[in-house]
């Protein structure tokens, strides 16, 4: 928090310390930095405080417009949710099910990580919790015969949102991430205008490894949106808003807990504001 | 990398003569730079910098022909200083149960690792005990469980209990069953986390652990000091884990999470496999870092 009144160096370096420290990034920091060093000469600004709100309002335009989740498709809406390991998946399928479930919609979970020690034992207990269907296969299957199945039923059953999980996979990896590939390949065969979200799961408290994470999944079944999670951590997220400028991908959801109401939209004025408190 | 960097910045010094204090302020903000990219919190480059900017001002880089590659020294000599020793000594209790407790972030490793350290040992022909004390993420037991059938190590659960209990009954167990390592796999929870937080201080004062890792997972930003800083003050860490090292992050965080708890990184993590479990290697994690 500044409680500097005037413009000076001081003031510069403090703002470019809370930049830094809320994983902004060493380019970005600058391009900021220089931005406002220079509108303050050209526009003769004199108020700390209108400083920071012009960093601010800087700030927002790197992440553009507030985009939501997209589920009115003509069913099945497909939602394919990848990252790497550990970061919140499984866990927000649970979240993201329940807020369909209260919306009134119909949900199929696919258990696709069919690799990790009770992957499917977690997710089932998500699919109780938000009282939705689920479809398995024994573990150690191939995620893609699990998908096409998943795919199968839920034109069956006239179901209004599907749900994948993933297994967590490095971006580095590449066998997984033709594995991933071949998840989407399977997806859009059996449903043309599918996947209609892919989300990449991001930890709020990643550091620049993120943007590797946003590159290298882009690359393999391309990401509409991000969920950053744990949130309620002291991890600010900053690196959203050089994956934002750089690959053009919004933040749509955040994860706030591990609760299963612990879900929001993003919403960028609460994000900027709060990196500054 | 760095190197590259700092050719660069002497390059464009080279025949002005003599260096100046300036030009080696110049230099020093590569390496400040390089280490906020490689995820290094802020305030512990600052001491970096601080710790070597007197050497940096010194005859050995001044009088230099090679000014950068001195500057490349001075880092990487500090740093990997800094990452601590080789030697993993672990805390074995050369009388009766060992504990480790493994406490840590949501998501982080540690059920990962609590199978990871049973194999390692089980294999130094210790008698392992993997304990399942997160009683609250969905199938956090289970997932142990698989774990310890994969390696053929016995698994303790107790449905109904707290977390307190499931700890002390397991070390009763052991002493009953002869197993002469405790490993207690905990719930994920936030630093800031008050009641979780005392909920493991509780688990501490009723096992005593011998070890207490936190396992900080590698691709971790600036919050790294916020986390190791709090962990270590509520429980008085022995060791950090780092983990995930397989993938391309530069894992700044180690030298966050070691200047400012001062612990040894014991091991690192390497994969998702049970056999995933290296040392840590010090110059390796600094040469890392500096890419
Ligand atoms: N505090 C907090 N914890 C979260 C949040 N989202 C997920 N978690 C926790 O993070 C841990 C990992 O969550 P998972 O859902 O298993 O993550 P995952 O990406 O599916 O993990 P893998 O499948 O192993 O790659 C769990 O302990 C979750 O409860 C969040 O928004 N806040
Ligand atoms: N690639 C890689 N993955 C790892 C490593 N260690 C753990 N994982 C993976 O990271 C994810 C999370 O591991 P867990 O052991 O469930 O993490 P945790 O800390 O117990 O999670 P919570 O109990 O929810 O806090 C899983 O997908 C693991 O397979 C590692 O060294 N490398
Ligand atoms: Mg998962
Ligand atoms: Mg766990």
């Amino acid at each position: 928090v500044t409680v500097h009144k005037k413009i000076d160096e001081e003031l510069y370096e403090e703002l470019e310390d809370i930049l830094l420290q809320a994983d902004v990034g060493v380019a970005a920091t600058c391009r900021l930095m220089d931005e406002i060093r220079q509108d303050v000469k050209k526009r003769k600004i004199s108020d700390a405080a209108d400083l920071r709100n012009l960093l601010q309002g800087k700030m927002k335009e790197l992440l553009g417009e507030d985009v939501s989740l997209q589920t009115d498709f003509p069913p099945p809406t497909v939602i394919l949710v990848v990252g790497v390991n550990g970061v919140g998946k499984t866990t927000t399928i649970g979240k993201l099910a329940y807020r369909m479930r209260q919306e009134g919609k119909s949900v199929l979970m696919v258990a696709a990580d069919t690799y990790r020690a009770a992957a499917i034992e977690q997710l089932e207990i998500w699919s109780e919790r938000a009282d939705t269907e689920i479809i398995k296969h024994m573990p150690g299957s191939d995620p893609a015969a699990v998908v096409f199945d998943a795919i199968q039923a839920a034109k069956k059953r006239d179901i209004d949102v599907v749900i994948i999980d993933t297994a967590g996979r490095l971006h580095t990896k590449v066998n997984l991430m033709e594995e991933l590939k071949k998840v989407r390949r399977v997806i859009t065969r059996e449903l043309p205008d599918a996947p209609h979200e892919v989300l990449l799961v991001i930890d709020a408290a990643t550091g620049q490894n993120a943007m590797r994470q946003a590159e290298l999944f882009k690359e393999a079944t391309d990401i509409t949106g991000i969920a950053l999670t744990k949130l309620d951590g002291t991890a600010k997220g900053g690196i959203v808003f050089a994956i934002s400028e750089e690959l053009g991908i919004p933040v749509k959801l955040v994860g706030t807990g591990e609760g299963i109401d612990d879900l929001d939209d993003f919403d960028s004025d609460e994000f900027v504001s709060a990196l500054f408190a | 990398g760095l190197a590259e960097k700092l050719q660069g910045t002497f390059k464009k010094l080279r025949g002005k003569g003599k260096l100046t204090e300036k030009d080696i302020n110049d230099a020093l903000r590569e390496v400040r730079f390089a280490l906020l990219e490689a995820d290094v919190s802020l305030p512990v480059v600052k001491e970096f910098i601080n710790s070597i900017r007197e050497r940096s001002m010194g005859a050995e880089v001044l009088e230099s022909i090679t000014p950068a590659q001195q500057v490349i020294k001075i880092v990487n000599e500090e740093l990997t200083a800094l990452m601590g020793d080789k030697r993993s000594d672990v805390v074995f209790n050369s009388s009766g149960v060992t504990v480790f407790l493994i406490v840590g972030l949501q998501g982080g490793g540690k059920t990962t690792t609590a199978g990871k350290l049973a194999l390692h040992y089980k294999k130094q022909g210790k008698h392992p005990l993997l304990v399942a004390a997160d009683i609250y993420r969905p199938a956090a037991v289970q997932q142990l469980e698989v774990l310890a059938k994969q390696i053929d190590v016995p698994f303790f659960a107790l449905e109904g209990e707290t977390p307190v209990t499931i700890a002390t009954e397991a070390v009763e167990h052991s002493l009953s069953h002869g197993q002469d390592l405790v490993i207690i796999d905990t719930a994920g929870r936030l630093h800031v986390d008050e009641e979780l937080m005392e909920e493991l201080q509780e688990m501490k004062d009723a096992v005593a652990p011998q070890e207490i890792f936190l396992i900080v997972d590698s691709m971790i930003g600036q919050d790294a000091v916020n986390i190791a800083k709090t962990f270590h003050e509520e429980l008085g860490l022995t060791g950090v884990i780092l983990t995930k090292l397989d993938g391309d992050t530069r894992g700044g965080a180690a030298l966050s999470v070691r200047k400012v708890t001062g612990c040894p990184i014991k091991f690192v993590g390497s994969g998702e496999k049970l056999d995933a479990l290296d040392p840590f290697y010090p110059d390796r994690m600094s040469a890392r870092i500096l890419g």
